[in-house]
């Protein structure tokens, strides 16, 4: 356990705190509401394309800092990243809202809340199948008191993704794969043993979060070809890679 | 399929894209 509790406080350490990461994207939202006139101010739906682009870069960033993620060659990287950037936003969300969010309420990464009720009323029918997917999955991740370190371990197991097309090094990706989902199933064990299965049961979410990304994909790409996304973005850029 | 050069993510892997 201890190589373990080594390896996973490394882990640990490449995490943004909250507080940084929400003032970076109200920073960056405020200075685009003032560069912006009185009659072009973003739209909701444009402000939401902001926050979720913000926190791209901020995944990005996230992964650009990992230790093993710098030993794989840039190639790879990019290829790891275009394959699972939206399983990474769905899980931050996820895990947000089971950190700080309650019940019935969407905790936004600007730190502001929206009632789920209000969403439901006001989105189309797939945005709207969309929050309620995430929002029973919210729930599951609550019902099994998934803390940090399971929240870290998940995200680094959607990264290195051995059986990503076109990835060279894979033996490489899939030597770390293994050894952070060892330290998962350790770190369960250890520190939830009444609960023998809580391993299992995270890593059954994973295929929800992949579901549920390749629906929020869709839905951004088909409302970028209505115009609605604001353009020379990440999120604009990474849709682009997957939908060429 | 030739998937499209990922031009802003390549940029930020090798280098820090300050216009943040």
């Amino acid at each position: 356990p201890s190589s373990n509790t080594g390896f996973l406080s490394e882990l640990l350490q490449g995490e943004p705190e909250e507080s940084q990461v929400c003032s970076r994207v109200v920073a960056s939202l405020l200075k685009e509401q003032a560069s912006r006139g009185k009659h072009d101010r973003l739209n909701t739906f444009s402000i939401m394309c902001k926050m979720a682009d913000q926190t791209l870069f901020g995944l990005v960033e996230w992964a650009r800092n990992c230790a093993l993620f710098k030993e794989l060659k840039v190639e790879d990287q990019m290829v790891l990243l275009q394959s699972c950037w939206s399983e990474l936003l769905v899980l931050d969300h996820l895990c947000r809202q089971v950190a700080y969010g309650i019940d019935g309420s969407i905790y936004l990464v600007t730190g502001q809340k929206i009632d789920v009720s209000t969403v439901l009323s006001q989105a189309g029918v797939t945005l709207s199948s969309l929050v309620s997917r995430a929002q029973d999955l919210v729930s599951k991740l609550r019902a099994l008191h998934l803390d940090r370190q399971e929240f870290v371990c998940l995200k680094y197991l959607v990264l290195f993704n051995p059986d990503v097309k076109s990835v060279q090094d894979r033996r490489q990706v899939e030597r770390t794969q293994e050894r952070v989902n060892r330290a998962l199933m350790e770190h369960t064990l250890h520190t939830h043993p009444g609960q023998s299965d809580k391993f299992g049961q995270l890593l059954l979410r994973l295929p929800e979060v992949r579901s549920i990304s390749l629906q929020v994909e869709e839905y951004l790409y088909q409302r970028h070809l209505l115009g609605d996304l604001p353009c020379n973005s990440l999120l604009t850029e990474m849709l682009h890679t997957k939908h060429t | 399929k030739e998937k499209k050069t990922n031009a802003l993510l390549h940029y930020l892997l090798n280098n820090k894209d300050d216009s943040n």
